[in-house]
């Protein structure tokens, strides 16, 4: 079963 | 000030109808050159971005930057209580704790006004940088919307694949699977029916059913969505207003 990736993994916070 | 009239309601209604499955507090800030708000879903794996350019107004009007902190679901009440087809006008001032929403029937005298208190919504902002997505899609919102209810029945789980003139679709579940193959084509009469497809680099991306379900609730605002897709970044998906957009980011599944 695939894994849900979240999206602090692509992103920053500001 | 901030004075900003819709000629119809009902267009902020499906603006607000098209992210608030998914996120509820929601910082819209408003300035001189319309408004826009961020908000990410609680499972941090959707992120919406809306703005609405002043084009989209029939008057808009914004003295000084203002943020409004809103809990969509109760946004929501009031906006139901307005008749599409009424003139919808916001107003706050420069440091608000309310929002006054005034609905005017064009056909009558009847003038309706709501108040809806403001929230101080601590809401991080995300910055999503511009990049070069492999392949970019456009097709019609409502081939959009069915093709993801559908396989959404079969799995919690659409996988998206793009080659070089083949669009799929596919859904692999307990009760069994289901796939959508689509050409690009263009329909010179109706050119709102036609699929565009733009491809650097093949894609295979899988996402979840239930955040696909929340994001085609967009398709009330434009005829057609754009998709964007890149295996290295999350996919957008992006519904055109006629002035602005309502735009969501989704993070994929991978296989571990």
């Amino acid at each position: 079963t695939p894994i849900q990736n979240d999206l602090n993994e692509y992103y920053t916070i500001i | 000030m901030l004075e900003a009239k819709f000629e119809e309601a009902s267009l902020f209604k499906r603006i607000i109808d098209g992210f608030k499955d998914c996120v509820q507090l929601v910082n819209f800030q408003c300035k001189e050159d319309g408004i826009i708000a961020q908000a990410v879903d609680d499972s941090r794996v959707l992120l919406v971005s809306l703005e609405i350019g002043i084009e989209a107004f029939q008057n808009y009007r914004c003295d000084h930057p203002v943020t409004l902190g809103i809990d969509l679901t109760s946004l929501s009440k009031i906006l139901r209580c307005g008749n599409n087809t009424d003139n919808l006008t916001l107003i706050a001032d420069d440091t608000p704790d309310s929002v006054l929403l005034l609905f005017e029937d064009t056909k009558k005298d009847r003038i309706a006004e709501y108040s809806l208190k403001l929230m101080d919504i601590d809401a991080e902002f995300l910055k999503i940088e511009d990049l070069a997505y492999d392949c970019t899609l456009k097709m019609p919102s409502p081939e959009f919307s069915k093709i993801v209810r559908d396989l959404s029945q079969l799995s919690d789980s659409i996988n998206i694949m793009i080659t070089k003139e083949t669009i799929k679709f596919v859904a692999d579940g307990d009760i069994g699977s289901g796939s959508v193959i689509l050409k690009p084509f263009v329909n010179m009469d109706k050119p709102q029916e036609s699929i565009n497809l733009n491809m650097d680099q093949p894609v295979d991306l899988t996402f979840g059913s239930k955040y696909l379900l929340d994001i085609v609730k967009g398709s009330a605002l434009s005829d057609n969505v754009g998709v964007r897709l890149s295996s290295e970044a999350p996919a957008l998906f992006q519904f055109d207003l006629k002035s602005g957009y309502l735009q969501f980011f989704l993070a994929p599944k991978f296989n571990d």
